[in-house]
């Protein structure tokens, strides 16, 4: 049975694309030219997931925004200069 | 444990703190008494001790909203509920509490401002973020009983390789500090395991490995975070697909929650499911989903219980050995997956069929574990 993935919603994303911010450093690729393979938001889902011992599959799955919507510090989870 | 980066803790063991405001939600004297309670949890572990002053300190302690004077806004109710500075001058080891957050002193009805502020002051001492979800420098938020409190062996270990341990000694020498079990540690003996909505959850101590069903890597987390108010140390567990239930059981009290939603009336007495007043605790719970009857194991005895009929089975108890003769000691976890039971005695596990309850296999205990 093809089961279809949840869709993710706009917000979703946006609220994902902030936490990474926020938490892991994420910083959207900026010009014209985008390299090839992971984008820099899968890789940073990676890390996340890797950091919360989720599974990592570089998508916004639904463990994931779950384990982003919980209530949390607001200091970063990676060192970041500042 | 992580470090915030290798100088960045403070140079000299005697810290100052003031509380530059107080949050509406607690009495001024509930928020001195937990501030001074999680600086506390610190200086139990190492040299550093604290005192509060009215002049310029090391931490400030305050309560703002949304944008409060730094460069991090807070973010309204949930999400964020704090954050703080690692050690240095000026905002260096300042924590700060997003005041739009319901901050308690014990209770679950808010965030215990005793833990939040337990865990930014490890940042104002030097520490970031822990991958160990049982420790209390991990990012999310977890309720703990505060009066039972006791800071994780991960959080020790990270303190004290940055300022040495407590010169006068443990101050608590009797408690032991909870460690996160190992998925992969061949000694492991589980509490408990049941299955969920297709997903399997192992259960150890305070923690479970929940082993979703399109994964075999399972995720560890807290008990808490899953079931609020659930047991932790567990006895047994199983799940009921008809009734969508899954029951936990701790010595002589079950609990039952709906999914991860607590069920009312619960806990109950386990006399529910027809178990003798002389069953004190069982051991492991089994949910035959052919014939809707629940298997408990209690000691060298089992007793099986037709939930349709709220009756013990006739013939029951009867000793294991005389259906499981393979098992030679106590059953410590059971569960059915696919129409075989698998039963838990110690660091192994029996694959049975439930139909003809012939062994087939002989696993490791951490065979779902994926180690």
């Amino acid at each position: 049975l093809c089961v279809p993935l949840p869709q993710r919603t706009n917000l979703d994303e946006q609220f994902a694309e902030k936490y990474l911010r926020t938490f892991f450093n994420f910083k959207e690729e900026n010009g014209s030219v985008v390299r090839r393979g992971i984008s820099p938001l899968s890789q940073k889902l990676r890390e996340m997931q890797e950091f919360f011992g989720l599974e990592i599959t570089g998508r916004l799955d639904s463990d994931t925004l779950k384990m982003m919507s919980k209530p949390r510090c607001g200091v970063p989870d990676i060192k970041t200069s500042a | 444990y992580s470090i915030s980066g290798n100088d960045l803790k403070w140079k000299k063991n005697h810290l100052t703190y003031r509380i530059e405001n107080y949050s509406p939600d607690m009495s001024v004297a509930e928020i001195e008494q937990s501030i001074d309670k999680a600086l506390q949890v610190w200086a139990k572990v190492t040299p550093l001790r604290f005192s509060k002053v009215s002049s310029d300190p090391d931490i400030k302690v305050l309560f703002g909203g949304q944008y409060h004077g730094d460069s991090y806004p807070f973010d309204g109710p949930d999400g964020t509920l704090a954050h703080a500075f690692a050690p240095g001058p000026g905002i260096g080891g300042d924590a700060h509490f997003d005041e739009d957050e319901l901050f308690t002193f014990r209770s679950q009805k808010g965030y215990v401002l005793f833990l939040v502020a337990a865990h930014e002051f490890g940042h104002s001492l030097g520490l970031s973020h822990s991958q160990d979800p049982g420790a209390l420098m991990f990012p999310v938020y977890t309720f703990h009983d505060p009066d039972t409190f006791v800071l994780p062996q991960d959080d020790v270990s990270g303190i004290q390789s940055l300022y040495g341990p407590n010169p006068e000694g443990p101050v608590d020498p009797g408690v032991t500090r909870p460690t996160t079990p190992d998925a992969c540690d061949s000694d492991l003996v589980l509490d408990a395991v049941t299955t969920l909505r297709g997903e399997m959850y192992f259960f150890k101590g305070r923690f479970l490995w929940r082993r979703p069903s399109q994964s075999d890597l399972p995720q560890q987390s807290l008990i808490a975070n899953f079931w609020r108010g659930a047991p932790v140390n567990i006895d047994a567990a199983f799940e009921n697909p008809e009734s969508d239930r899954v029951f936990l059981f701790k010595d002589r009290q079950v609990w039952a929650f709906r999914g991860y939603d607590p069920v009312s009336g619960y806990p109950k007495s386990i006399s529910t499911f027809g178990l003798p007043m002389t069953v004190r605790k069982i051991d492991a719970a089994l949910y035959d989903e052919q014939s809707g009857k629940i298997l408990f194991f209690a000691g060298n005895m089992q007793y099986r219980y037709d939930e349709a009929k709220k009756t013990m089975d006739e013939g029951f108890p009867k000793r294991i050995d005389l259906t499981f003769p393979d098992i030679p000691g106590k059953v410590t976890a059971a569960f059915e997956y696919r129409g075989f039971a698998y039963i838990y005695s110690g660091r192994v596990m029996f694959e049975y069929s439930m139909g003809s309850k012939r062994l087939f296999r002989l696993l490791d205990n951490n065979y779902f574990l994926t180690c």
